[in-house]
């Protein structure tokens, strides 16, 4: 395991040269379909995402392709902001992002940029509008290109990194239908972004892998893990995400009312069965993410109520 | 073995972890904020 | 416990070099004990018997140090004084820090006044110089000086030897912690149980409705 495990590490330039000759992702949009992620690279993009703040931030990914797989080694941030408010961010980091790859083929790092990574604060994995076409672009002229995504702030409150990865389809293929994805609350200001572009890609299984000498960081890290995780409570950690999911919430439940209001006004029998399971689907989202938002809270409190009897009931 | 007793007696004279007002005035209030997010989204529900 | 870690090798030295130790020797090695700056342990030492034997001889004033060494603190050795040896700058600023380690045991928020006076400190730099370079960099306590509180807060503090009765006190806070923790465990595991009951419940409810619905689609 310990071989297989820094195997991995080995960059074959021969292999890789192949591979972009053959280019065996042409002719099926659908081609690669799992994606590794090394320690060293999940740690980098998220505390790059979680120190964004409220801001999209993003950043390249270097690695290489192995079969449908793609490995990302390592990740490197991009000096710029605000992915979602720009056409396209990279734009402004094109020769940071030339000068960082040719830097790094003279000090022996050989593995190609294979993706981009982008932080959405607060409101879920998945691909707007302009990533959407960012990847597009990508995938055009920069082929292997992976685009993932980080939740930071649902990262804190779900105590696991909130993490997608996507690849999109050509323009005009029209995509089999797919098994619903893992079903995730949608703020309102981003629902119309989210619902237009959601058949345009696709999402990757995504798994993890680490070093020996990762292993070994990692263990003595042990205690300062556990004494964070302890000493951490997401109740207080997450108080204003919380606060904007519940304000979020009522603005679908205005907006619902709003709607059954005005099919309530011209008759309910006249409105076509598709419209009304619309509304009752709506509702039924509303229902289901406040439900989320709670059991979030519960589990929270739970732990709070774990540990409170666990360290403060005993008096020596 | 006395090294291992002046440990436990370290670790057992840390408890308890917290005790003091303000902390169950902190702990009541996120009790009642997630008892009022429950009541909140069972009303949601119906 | 870096602190446990660090003398575990030193306890060892002193008890091979006491077993072969009697009289002025054995009393000469108490010395160099309580002067050593990363020894707080002497309970291994105490239980010895050639120590123990220093009772009752010109040299018993060594067995007491040791014992005021492994329990006692800097106030007790100046009520005590005139029964026990001198001591040299390094044993003193040794019970001081022991004296620190029992006070950071009886309470987490310790007031500068309470310190001063028990430490025989008579401004706050040369306490908050105690506790930083002598104390925390010692390892022996770890926590934060609030200076306009005027409080030293602890964190962290490493176990003195167990004073004689102390034992029957812990193993009785360690049973009600196990108490404790099994009707916690005892309680997660009916909460699992109620939720998995409750969901059972809601599953057939949300079937009957479901058939019921069916039927009625039938009939009409």
């Amino acid at each position: 395991a310990v071989a297989d495990a820094d195997a991995m590490y080995q960059y074959d330039e021969v292999a890789q040269a192949g591979i972009q000759q053959q280019k065996p992702w042409v002719d099926v949009p659908h081609y690669f379909k799992n994606v590794k992620i090394s320690a060293l690279a999940l740690l980098k993009m998220v505390v790059h995402a979680r120190s964004g703040g409220t801001i999209e931030v993003m950043g390249l990914m270097q690695g290489k392709t192995d079969g449908d797989t793609i490995i990302i080694m390592d990740a490197f941030a991009l000096p710029v902001e605000g992915t979602e408010t720009r056409v396209n961010a990279q734009a402004d980091a094109y020769e940071y992002m030339v000068q960082y790859a040719q830097t790094n083929k003279q000090v022996g790092r050989l593995e190609n940029v294979v993706g981009w990574y982008h932080s959405h604060p607060g409101y879920g994995c998945w691909l707007s509008g302009i990533d959407v076409s960012t990847q597009m672009l990508n995938q055009q002229y920069q082929e292997p290109f992976l685009a993932v995504v980080i939740d930071p702030t649902r990262t804190v409150s779900a105590g696991k990194v909130e993490i997608g990865a996507f690849r999109t389809y050509p323009m005009d293929y029209k995509p089999p239908d797919e098994p619903p994805s893992e079903y995730q609350t949608i703020p309102l200001n981003k629902i119309e972004d989210f619902g237009v572009h959601y058949k345009q890609y696709y999402s990757l299984d995504i798994t993890y892998f680490k070093s020996t000498l990762d292993s070994h960081l990692l263990d003595l890290l042990w205690n300062k893990y556990w004494v964070n995780t302890l000493s951490s409570s997401p109740l207080l950690g997450n108080r204003d995400y919380v606060a904007g999911q519940v304000s979020d919430l009522a603005e679908k439940l205005e907006q619902a009312e709003t709607q059954l209001a005005h099919s309530g006004r011209i008759g309910g029998f006249f409105m076509p069965p598709q419209r009304k399971k619309e509304e009752e689907s709506q509702l039924a989202k509303i229902t289901r993410d406040s439900s989320k938002i709670t059991v979030e809270q519960v589990h929270g409190l739970m732990s709070q109520v774990i540990k409170d009897i666990l360290f403060n009931s005993v008096t020596s | 073995e006395h090294s291992l007793l002046r440990q436990i007696s370290s670790l057992v004279r840390r408890l308890p972890a917290i005790d003091s007002t303000k902390f169950q005035d902190d702990f009541l209030m996120e009790y009642n904020d997630t008892l009022l997010m429950t009541y909140l989204a069972t009303i949601t529900k119906c | 416990m870096e602190v446990e870690i660090k003398q575990a090798e030193l306890v060892e030295q002193f008890v091979v070099l006491a077993r072969s130790a009697r009289g002025r020797a054995a009393a000469e090695l108490i010395t160099h004990a309580t002067s050593h700056p990363s020894l707080f342990a002497f309970s291994e030492l105490l239980s010895l018997p050639h120590i123990l034997e220093l009772q009752g001889t010109e040299h018993a004033g060594s067995l007491e140090l040791l014992r005021l060494f492994a329990h006692g603190t800097w106030t007790e050795y100046k009520n005590n004084i005139h029964e026990l040896p001198p001591l040299q700058p390094q044993q003193e600023l040794k019970l001081k820090q022991l004296t620190v380690m029992t006070l950071a045991e009886t309470a987490k928020v310790l007031q500068y006044d309470l310190l001063m006076q028990q430490l025989d400190v008579s401004n706050v730099r040369e306490l908050e110089d105690l506790l930083i370079n002598d104390c925390m960099y010692a390892g022996i306590v770890r926590g934060k000086l609030d200076q306009r509180r005027r409080c030293f807060e602890v964190q962290f503090a490493a176990g003195r030897d167990l004073r004689p009765g102390q034992l029957e006190n812990m193993i009785s806070t360690l049973a009600t912690w196990l108490g404790n923790t099994e009707n916690l465990l005892l309680t997660i595991q009916e909460k699992i149980k109620w939720a998995d009951s409750m969901s059972d419940i809601d599953r057939k409810h949300k079937k009957e409705v479901e058939d019921k619905a069916e039927e009625l689609r039938k009939s009409i």
